[in-house]
Protein backbone atom coordinates (compact mmCIF):
# COMPACT_ATOMS: atom_id res chain seq x y z
CA UNK A 1 0.00 0.00 0.00
CA UNK A 2 0.96 3.89 -0.42
CA UNK A 3 -0.27 6.91 1.06
CA UNK A 4 0.20 10.52 -0.55
CA UNK A 5 2.82 12.18 -0.10
CA UNK A 6 2.83 13.89 3.14
CA UNK A 7 0.71 11.40 4.22
CA UNK A 8 -2.46 13.82 4.39
CA UNK A 9 -5.50 12.03 6.86
CA UNK A 10 -8.74 13.46 8.61
CA UNK A 11 -7.96 14.99 12.10
CA UNK A 12 -10.86 14.00 13.09
CA UNK A 13 -13.36 10.71 13.03
CA UNK A 14 -16.10 11.60 12.05
CA UNK A 15 -16.34 12.57 8.23
CA UNK A 16 -20.38 13.72 6.54
CA UNK A 17 -20.70 12.84 2.84
CA UNK A 18 -22.87 14.30 0.18
CA UNK A 19 -24.15 12.57 -3.16
CA UNK A 20 -24.74 15.86 -5.31
CA UNK A 21 -25.76 14.01 -8.20
CA UNK A 22 -26.67 11.17 -9.70
CA UNK A 23 -26.53 9.04 -12.45
CA UNK A 24 -29.23 8.27 -14.67
CA UNK A 25 -28.05 4.75 -14.98
CA UNK A 26 -29.38 3.48 -11.26
CA UNK A 27 -32.17 4.19 -9.12
CA UNK A 28 -31.35 6.85 -6.69
CA UNK A 29 -31.79 3.91 -3.60
CA UNK A 30 -29.27 1.87 -5.54
CA UNK A 31 -26.10 4.15 -5.61
CA UNK A 32 -27.17 5.54 -2.09
CA UNK A 33 -27.13 2.23 -0.95
CA UNK A 34 -23.79 1.17 -2.80
CA UNK A 35 -22.35 4.29 -1.51
CA UNK A 36 -23.35 3.36 2.07
CA UNK A 37 -21.86 -0.20 1.49
CA UNK A 38 -18.53 1.28 0.15
CA UNK A 39 -18.40 3.65 3.34
CA UNK A 40 -18.55 0.83 5.20
CA UNK A 41 -15.93 -1.40 4.37
CA UNK A 42 -13.64 1.14 5.49
CA UNK A 43 -15.64 1.80 8.75
CA UNK A 44 -15.20 -1.28 10.12
CA UNK A 45 -11.69 -1.40 9.96
CA UNK A 46 -10.82 1.98 11.08
CA UNK A 47 -12.47 4.53 13.92
CA UNK A 48 -13.74 6.53 11.09
CA UNK A 49 -17.54 6.81 11.15
CA UNK A 50 -19.52 8.61 8.54
CA UNK A 51 -22.81 9.97 7.85
CA UNK A 52 -24.77 11.91 4.98
CA UNK A 53 -25.80 15.06 4.32
CA UNK A 54 -27.91 16.48 1.99
CA UNK A 55 -27.00 20.22 1.27
CA UNK A 56 -23.47 22.26 1.47
CA UNK A 57 -20.32 21.55 2.21
CA UNK A 58 -19.88 18.05 3.44
CA UNK A 59 -15.61 16.47 3.80
CA UNK A 60 -16.71 13.85 0.92
CA UNK A 61 -18.89 15.41 -1.66
CA UNK A 62 -19.84 12.67 -4.32
CA UNK A 63 -20.53 13.12 -8.11
CA UNK A 64 -21.47 12.16 -11.20
CA UNK A 65 -20.01 13.78 -14.65
CA UNK A 66 -18.55 13.33 -17.92
CA UNK A 67 -15.53 14.97 -19.61
CA UNK A 68 -14.27 18.31 -18.68
CA UNK A 69 -16.26 18.87 -15.24
CA UNK A 70 -14.65 21.76 -13.61
CA UNK A 71 -11.04 20.28 -11.66
CA UNK A 72 -8.69 20.11 -15.09
CA UNK A 73 -8.80 16.65 -14.55
CA UNK A 74 -11.39 15.94 -17.80
CA UNK A 75 -13.20 12.31 -17.98
CA UNK A 76 -12.01 10.42 -21.07
CA UNK A 77 -15.72 8.99 -22.48
CA UNK A 78 -16.53 5.67 -21.89
CA UNK A 79 -13.93 2.85 -20.63
CA UNK A 80 -10.21 3.94 -19.15
CA UNK A 81 -10.43 6.76 -16.63
CA UNK A 82 -13.82 5.54 -14.53
CA UNK A 83 -13.33 7.76 -11.88
CA UNK A 84 -10.87 9.46 -9.57
CA UNK A 85 -10.77 11.06 -6.24
CA UNK A 86 -8.84 13.87 -3.94
CA UNK A 87 -6.51 13.05 -0.85
CA UNK A 88 -8.24 14.24 2.36
CA UNK A 89 -8.15 18.33 3.15
CA UNK A 90 -10.59 21.30 2.66
CA UNK A 91 -12.50 22.16 -0.97
CA UNK A 92 -12.30 19.19 -3.64
CA UNK A 93 -10.03 17.29 -1.41
CA UNK A 94 -11.42 14.60 -0.05
CA UNK A 95 -14.07 14.51 -2.80
CA UNK A 96 -14.70 11.54 -5.53
CA UNK A 97 -16.15 12.35 -8.94
CA UNK A 98 -17.40 9.16 -11.26
CA UNK A 99 -17.41 9.54 -15.11
CA UNK A 100 -21.61 9.26 -16.01
CA UNK A 101 -20.12 8.06 -19.62
CA UNK A 102 -19.70 4.60 -18.00
CA UNK A 103 -22.76 2.16 -17.23
CA UNK A 104 -23.05 1.91 -13.66
CA UNK A 105 -24.30 -1.06 -12.68
CA UNK A 106 -25.24 -3.29 -9.22
CA UNK A 107 -23.74 -6.04 -10.59
CA UNK A 108 -20.85 -7.25 -12.70
CA UNK A 109 -22.69 -6.94 -15.84
CA UNK A 110 -21.48 -2.78 -16.74
CA UNK A 111 -19.04 -0.91 -14.32
CA UNK A 112 -20.17 -2.16 -10.27
CA UNK A 113 -20.15 1.27 -8.41
CA UNK A 114 -19.51 -0.47 -5.27
CA UNK A 115 -16.38 -1.65 -6.11
CA UNK A 116 -15.22 1.61 -7.96
CA UNK A 117 -16.79 3.92 -4.86
CA UNK A 118 -14.68 1.51 -2.58
CA UNK A 119 -11.73 1.98 -4.21
CA UNK A 120 -12.28 5.87 -4.50
CA UNK A 121 -13.13 6.36 -0.84
CA UNK A 122 -10.00 4.88 -0.21
CA UNK A 123 -8.27 7.68 -2.06
CA UNK A 124 -10.53 10.61 -0.37
CA UNK A 125 -9.34 8.92 3.05
CA UNK A 126 -5.13 9.01 2.15
CA UNK A 127 -4.78 5.87 0.54
CA UNK A 128 -3.04 6.00 -2.75
CA UNK A 129 -2.70 3.05 -5.11
CA UNK A 130 -1.22 -0.41 -3.90
CA UNK A 131 1.39 -2.84 -6.36
CA UNK A 132 -0.44 -5.55 -4.84
CA UNK A 133 -2.89 -6.74 -7.16
CA UNK A 134 -5.09 -8.78 -4.90
CA UNK A 135 -6.03 -5.39 -3.24
CA UNK A 136 -9.07 -2.83 -3.35
CA UNK A 137 -6.43 -0.08 -4.27
CA UNK A 138 -4.67 -1.54 -7.32
CA UNK A 139 -5.60 1.10 -9.87
CA UNK A 140 -6.72 -1.69 -12.64
CA UNK A 141 -10.68 -2.49 -12.22
CA UNK A 142 -10.86 -6.34 -11.96
CA UNK A 143 -14.24 -6.54 -13.36
CA UNK A 144 -14.16 -9.98 -12.37
CA UNK A 145 -14.39 -9.71 -8.45
CA UNK A 146 -16.63 -11.93 -6.47
CA UNK A 147 -19.68 -9.09 -5.17
CA UNK A 148 -20.86 -11.58 -2.77
CA UNK A 149 -17.68 -12.18 -1.27
CA UNK A 150 -16.19 -9.08 -1.26
CA UNK A 151 -13.60 -7.99 1.40
CA UNK A 152 -10.48 -5.80 2.03
CA UNK A 153 -7.19 -7.24 1.08
CA UNK A 154 -4.95 -7.03 4.32
CA UNK A 155 -2.67 -4.39 2.47
CA UNK A 156 -5.85 -2.34 2.27
CA UNK A 157 -6.15 -2.90 6.13
CA UNK A 158 -2.71 -2.13 6.81
CA UNK A 159 -2.70 0.87 4.80
CA UNK A 160 -5.87 2.71 5.73
CA UNK A 161 -4.61 1.72 9.73
CA UNK A 162 -1.84 3.01 8.83
CA UNK A 163 -3.47 5.94 8.87
CA UNK A 164 -6.31 6.48 11.51
CA UNK A 165 -5.72 3.04 13.37
CA UNK A 166 -7.67 0.23 14.47
CA UNK A 167 -11.18 0.12 14.97
CA UNK A 168 -12.16 1.11 18.55
CA UNK A 169 -12.49 -2.00 21.21
CA UNK A 170 -15.98 -3.84 21.73
CA UNK A 171 -16.96 -6.63 23.29
CA UNK A 172 -17.13 -8.55 20.44
CA UNK A 173 -13.65 -7.36 18.80
CA UNK A 174 -11.28 -6.93 21.11
CA UNK A 175 -8.07 -4.89 20.29
CA UNK A 176 -5.18 -6.88 20.41
CA UNK A 177 -1.94 -5.15 21.27
CA UNK A 178 0.31 -4.73 18.57
CA UNK A 179 3.90 -5.51 19.42
CA UNK A 180 5.62 -2.76 21.44
CA UNK A 181 6.33 0.80 20.32
CA UNK A 182 9.96 1.58 20.52
CA UNK A 183 10.86 4.18 22.83
CA UNK A 184 11.81 8.02 21.50
CA UNK A 185 9.12 7.21 18.89
CA UNK A 186 6.03 8.80 21.19
CA UNK A 187 4.33 11.97 19.78
CA UNK A 188 6.06 15.23 21.20
CA UNK A 189 3.16 17.86 22.30
CA UNK A 190 3.76 20.84 19.87
CA UNK A 191 3.09 23.46 23.02
CA UNK A 192 4.76 22.05 25.58
CA UNK A 193 7.18 24.35 27.36
CA UNK A 194 9.75 21.74 27.86
CA UNK A 195 10.09 20.86 23.84
CA UNK A 196 13.50 20.74 22.38
CA UNK A 197 14.28 20.33 18.77
CA UNK A 198 17.01 17.26 17.49
CA UNK A 199 17.80 19.86 14.60
CA UNK A 200 16.73 22.67 12.50
CA UNK A 201 16.64 23.82 9.04
CA UNK A 202 15.14 26.36 6.77
CA UNK A 203 13.44 24.72 3.51
CA UNK A 204 12.40 26.02 0.15
CA UNK A 205 11.00 29.52 2.41
CA UNK A 206 9.58 27.08 5.13
CA UNK A 207 11.59 25.95 8.58
CA UNK A 208 11.20 22.19 9.40
CA UNK A 209 11.69 21.64 13.43
CA UNK A 210 13.05 17.96 13.23
CA UNK A 211 12.07 15.88 16.78
CA UNK A 212 12.33 12.08 17.08
CA UNK A 213 10.31 10.59 14.26
CA UNK A 214 8.70 13.42 13.77
CA UNK A 215 9.06 16.89 12.12
CA UNK A 216 7.05 20.23 12.24
CA UNK A 217 6.63 22.00 9.13
CA UNK A 218 6.51 25.53 9.51
CA UNK A 219 5.29 27.92 6.45
CA UNK A 220 5.24 31.82 7.24
CA UNK A 221 1.92 31.72 5.09
CA UNK A 222 0.10 29.40 8.04
CA UNK A 223 -0.07 30.22 12.26
CA UNK A 224 -0.05 26.50 12.66
CA UNK A 225 2.44 24.35 11.76
CA UNK A 226 1.96 21.14 9.97
CA UNK A 227 3.04 17.84 11.77
CA UNK A 228 4.39 14.67 9.90
CA UNK A 229 6.44 11.93 10.26
CA UNK A 230 9.97 12.59 8.52
CA UNK A 231 9.74 8.80 7.06
CA UNK A 232 5.86 9.93 5.04
CA UNK A 233 8.26 12.49 2.70
CA UNK A 234 11.60 10.64 3.05
CA UNK A 235 11.36 6.95 3.84
CA UNK A 236 15.21 6.26 3.39
CA UNK A 237 16.29 8.74 6.22
CA UNK A 238 16.60 8.00 10.15
CA UNK A 239 15.21 9.36 13.00
CA UNK A 240 16.53 11.48 15.75
CA UNK A 241 18.69 13.69 13.51
CA UNK A 242 21.76 15.42 14.73
CA UNK A 243 21.90 18.71 12.71
CA UNK A 244 19.90 20.14 9.34
CA UNK A 245 21.05 23.15 7.16
CA UNK A 246 19.91 24.43 3.93
CA UNK A 247 22.28 25.47 1.11
CA UNK A 248 20.24 27.20 -0.55
CA UNK A 249 22.36 27.74 -3.77
CA UNK A 250 21.92 23.96 -4.23
CA UNK A 251 18.40 23.65 -3.44
CA UNK A 252 19.51 21.16 -1.28
CA UNK A 253 19.21 20.38 2.66
CA UNK A 254 21.97 18.09 4.28
CA UNK A 255 21.11 16.52 7.30
CA UNK A 256 23.46 15.03 9.81
CA UNK A 257 23.29 11.95 11.97
CA UNK A 258 26.25 10.68 13.77
CA UNK A 259 29.11 10.44 11.66
CA UNK A 260 27.32 10.59 8.14
CA UNK A 261 25.21 12.75 6.26
CA UNK A 262 22.22 12.69 3.44
CA UNK A 263 21.22 15.21 1.28
CA UNK A 264 17.62 16.27 0.40
CA UNK A 265 16.20 18.02 -2.62
CA UNK A 266 12.29 18.57 -1.80
CA UNK A 267 11.16 15.58 -1.29
CA UNK A 268 13.86 13.18 -3.24
CA UNK A 269 16.49 11.67 -0.78
CA UNK A 270 19.37 12.62 -3.10
CA UNK A 271 21.37 9.53 -5.00
CA UNK A 272 25.08 8.83 -3.37
CA UNK A 273 24.42 8.97 -0.12
CA UNK A 274 24.78 8.92 3.00
CA UNK A 275 28.31 9.92 2.81
CA UNK A 276 31.21 10.05 5.94
CA UNK A 277 31.34 13.36 7.63
CA UNK A 278 35.01 12.98 7.76
CA UNK A 279 34.74 13.63 3.68
CA UNK A 280 33.70 17.31 4.49
CA UNK A 281 37.30 17.80 6.76
CA UNK A 282 36.76 17.32 10.06
CA UNK A 283 38.99 15.70 12.19
CA UNK A 284 39.01 12.13 12.93
CA UNK A 285 37.65 13.39 16.45
CA UNK A 286 34.56 15.10 15.61
CA UNK A 287 32.22 12.23 15.78
CA UNK A 288 28.68 13.63 15.27
CA UNK A 289 27.38 17.17 14.60
CA UNK A 290 25.43 19.29 17.04
CA UNK A 291 24.21 22.32 14.59
CA UNK A 292 24.72 23.29 11.40
CA UNK A 293 23.77 26.60 9.04
CA UNK A 294 25.00 27.66 5.67
CA UNK A 295 25.14 31.31 5.24
CA UNK A 296 24.36 32.24 1.64
CA UNK A 297 25.49 35.41 1.36
CA UNK A 298 29.35 34.47 2.82
CA UNK A 299 28.53 31.10 0.88
CA UNK A 300 30.03 29.50 4.17
CA UNK A 301 28.65 26.30 6.25
CA UNK A 302 28.97 26.50 10.37
CA UNK A 303 29.10 23.24 12.17
CA UNK A 304 28.60 23.36 15.55
CA UNK A 305 30.60 20.39 17.62
CA UNK A 306 30.63 20.34 21.68
CA UNK A 307 31.89 23.95 22.80
CA UNK A 308 34.01 24.40 19.02
CA UNK A 309 32.50 25.52 15.25
CA UNK A 310 34.03 24.74 12.02
CA UNK A 311 33.47 26.81 8.82
CA UNK A 312 33.42 24.91 5.60
CA UNK A 313 33.85 26.96 2.14
CA UNK A 314 31.14 26.17 -0.34
CA UNK A 315 32.91 28.05 -2.90
CA UNK A 316 36.16 26.03 -2.47
CA UNK A 317 34.33 22.84 -1.06
CA UNK A 318 36.71 22.65 1.77
CA UNK A 319 36.73 23.38 5.85
CA UNK A 320 38.60 26.44 6.03
CA UNK A 321 42.02 26.51 8.45
CA UNK A 322 42.23 27.42 11.54
CA UNK A 323 39.28 25.55 12.55
CA UNK A 324 37.88 24.59 15.35
CA UNK A 325 37.39 27.92 17.30
CA UNK A 326 35.79 28.34 20.40
CA UNK A 327 32.12 29.14 20.12
CA UNK A 328 31.94 31.54 22.65
CA UNK A 329 35.13 33.23 20.77
CA UNK A 330 32.70 34.36 17.64
CA UNK A 331 29.05 33.65 19.38
CA UNK A 332 29.43 34.87 22.57
CA UNK A 333 26.29 34.34 24.97
CA UNK A 334 25.67 31.43 22.89
CA UNK A 335 28.12 28.78 24.31
CA UNK A 336 28.68 26.04 25.79
CA UNK A 337 26.81 23.73 23.01
CA UNK A 338 23.82 24.21 20.94
CA UNK A 339 21.25 21.54 19.61
CA UNK A 340 20.18 23.54 16.30
CA UNK A 341 20.30 26.21 14.30
CA UNK A 342 18.75 28.62 11.83
CA UNK A 343 18.70 31.80 10.21
CA UNK A 344 16.04 33.77 9.80
CA UNK A 345 15.23 37.78 8.41
CA UNK A 346 19.17 38.08 9.07
CA UNK A 347 19.25 36.23 12.77
CA UNK A 348 20.81 33.10 13.58
CA UNK A 349 18.24 31.55 16.17
CA UNK A 350 20.22 28.91 18.28
CA UNK A 351 18.47 26.22 20.02
CA UNK A 352 19.90 24.97 23.26
CA UNK A 353 16.63 22.40 25.24
CA UNK A 354 13.89 24.90 25.52
CA UNK A 355 15.15 27.67 25.09
CA UNK A 356 16.55 29.57 21.90
CA UNK A 357 18.48 32.53 21.58
CA UNK A 358 17.92 35.31 18.46
CA UNK A 359 21.67 36.41 17.57
CA UNK A 360 22.93 39.41 15.49
CA UNK A 361 25.56 37.95 13.75
CA UNK A 362 26.66 41.11 12.63
CA UNK A 363 26.85 43.05 15.98
CA UNK A 364 28.19 39.79 17.62
CA UNK A 365 25.69 39.26 20.47
CA UNK A 366 22.25 37.53 21.68
CA UNK A 367 19.40 40.19 21.19
CA UNK A 368 16.38 38.11 22.48
CA UNK A 369 15.65 34.94 24.44
CA UNK A 370 12.58 32.60 23.71
CA UNK A 371 11.22 29.60 24.21
CA UNK A 372 12.28 27.11 21.60
CA UNK A 373 9.00 26.30 20.47
CA UNK A 374 8.16 29.89 19.57
CA UNK A 375 7.34 29.51 16.29
CA UNK A 376 4.38 27.53 16.86
CA UNK A 377 1.68 29.89 17.48
CA UNK A 378 1.11 27.98 20.72
CA UNK B 1 -1.67 7.77 -50.99
CA UNK B 2 -3.95 6.51 -48.61
CA UNK B 3 -1.60 5.90 -45.27
CA UNK B 4 -0.86 2.54 -44.27
CA UNK B 5 -3.27 1.28 -41.82
CA UNK B 6 -0.77 0.07 -39.89
CA UNK B 7 1.33 2.72 -39.45
CA UNK B 8 -1.93 4.89 -38.09
CA UNK B 9 -2.66 2.42 -35.52
CA UNK B 10 0.92 2.01 -34.54
CA UNK B 11 0.66 5.90 -34.20
CA UNK B 12 -2.27 5.95 -31.84
CA UNK B 13 -1.11 3.44 -29.66
CA UNK B 14 1.69 5.40 -29.63
CA UNK B 15 -0.24 8.57 -27.99
CA UNK B 16 -1.70 5.73 -25.35
CA UNK B 17 1.21 4.92 -24.56
CA UNK B 18 2.79 9.16 -24.22
CA UNK B 19 -0.78 9.77 -22.55
CA UNK B 20 -0.67 7.02 -20.09
CA UNK B 21 3.06 7.54 -18.71
CA UNK B 22 2.49 11.38 -18.57
CA UNK B 23 -1.28 10.66 -16.66
CA UNK B 24 -0.14 8.06 -14.04
CA UNK B 25 3.78 7.78 -14.49
CA UNK B 26 4.85 11.02 -14.24
CA UNK B 27 6.34 11.10 -17.69
CA UNK B 28 7.38 14.69 -18.55
CA UNK B 29 4.76 16.33 -21.11
CA UNK B 30 7.79 17.29 -23.16
CA UNK B 31 9.01 14.20 -23.85
CA UNK B 32 6.94 13.66 -27.05
CA UNK B 33 10.49 13.18 -29.15
CA UNK B 34 11.52 10.29 -26.52
CA UNK B 35 8.08 8.64 -27.20
CA UNK B 36 8.19 8.50 -31.15
CA UNK B 37 11.55 6.79 -30.16
CA UNK B 38 10.20 3.88 -28.32
CA UNK B 39 13.67 2.60 -27.26
CA UNK B 40 14.64 5.63 -26.25
CA UNK B 41 15.89 5.72 -22.30
CA UNK B 42 13.69 8.26 -20.45
CA UNK B 43 10.45 6.12 -22.49
CA UNK B 44 11.63 2.38 -21.13
CA UNK B 45 12.21 3.91 -17.74
CA UNK B 46 8.83 4.61 -17.20
CA UNK B 47 7.47 1.49 -19.15
CA UNK B 48 9.62 -0.13 -17.15
CA UNK B 49 8.42 1.34 -13.95
CA UNK B 50 4.40 0.96 -14.83
CA UNK B 51 5.44 -2.90 -15.66
CA UNK B 52 6.74 -3.34 -12.31
CA UNK B 53 4.04 -1.20 -10.57
CA UNK B 54 0.97 -3.04 -12.34
CA UNK B 55 2.68 -6.93 -11.77
CA UNK B 56 3.92 -7.24 -15.08
CA UNK B 57 6.46 -8.64 -16.15
CA UNK B 58 9.28 -5.83 -16.49
CA UNK B 59 10.71 -5.97 -20.22
CA UNK B 60 10.51 -2.38 -20.82
CA UNK B 61 9.16 -3.20 -24.03
CA UNK B 62 5.57 -2.80 -25.31
CA UNK B 63 4.71 -6.17 -25.74
CA UNK B 64 0.82 -7.07 -25.92
CA UNK B 65 0.60 -7.84 -22.36
CA UNK B 66 1.46 -4.22 -21.23
CA UNK B 67 -0.65 -2.55 -24.17
CA UNK B 68 -3.39 -4.85 -22.94
CA UNK B 69 -2.97 -3.00 -19.74
CA UNK B 70 -3.00 0.31 -21.04
CA UNK B 71 -6.09 -0.83 -22.51
CA UNK B 72 -7.71 -2.09 -19.23
CA UNK B 73 -10.39 0.40 -17.40
CA UNK B 74 -8.78 1.87 -13.95
CA UNK B 75 -8.50 4.98 -12.04
CA UNK B 76 -7.75 8.38 -12.66
CA UNK B 77 -5.43 8.87 -10.38
CA UNK B 78 -1.85 8.83 -10.62
CA UNK B 79 0.05 5.68 -9.83
CA UNK B 80 3.51 7.34 -8.65
CA UNK B 81 4.07 11.19 -7.82
CA UNK B 82 2.46 13.66 -5.89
Amino acid sequence: FSTFPGMPKWKKTHLTYRIVNYTPDLPRDAVDSAIEKALKIWEEVTPLTFSKIHEGEADIMISFAVREHGDFSPFDGPGQVLAHAYPPGQGIYGDAHFDDDEQWTKDSAGTNLFLVAAHELGHSLGLFHSTNTEALMYPLYKSFTDLAQFRLAQDDVDGIQSLYGPPPASPDNPIVPTESVPSGSETPATCDPTLSFDAVSTLRGEVLFFKNRHFWRKSLRTPEPEFHLISSFWPSLPSNLDAACEVTSRDTVFLFKGNQFWAIRGNEVLAGYPRGIHTLGFSPTVKKIDAAISDKEKKKTYFFVEDKYWRFDEKRQAMEPGFPKKIAEDFPGVEPKVDAVFEAFGFFYFFRGSSQLEFDPNAKKVTHTLKSNSWFNC
Amino acid sequence: YPLDGAEKGKDTSMDLVQKYLENYYNLPKDARQFVRRRDSGPVVKKIQEMQKFLGLEVTGKLDSATMGMMHKPRCGVPDVGG
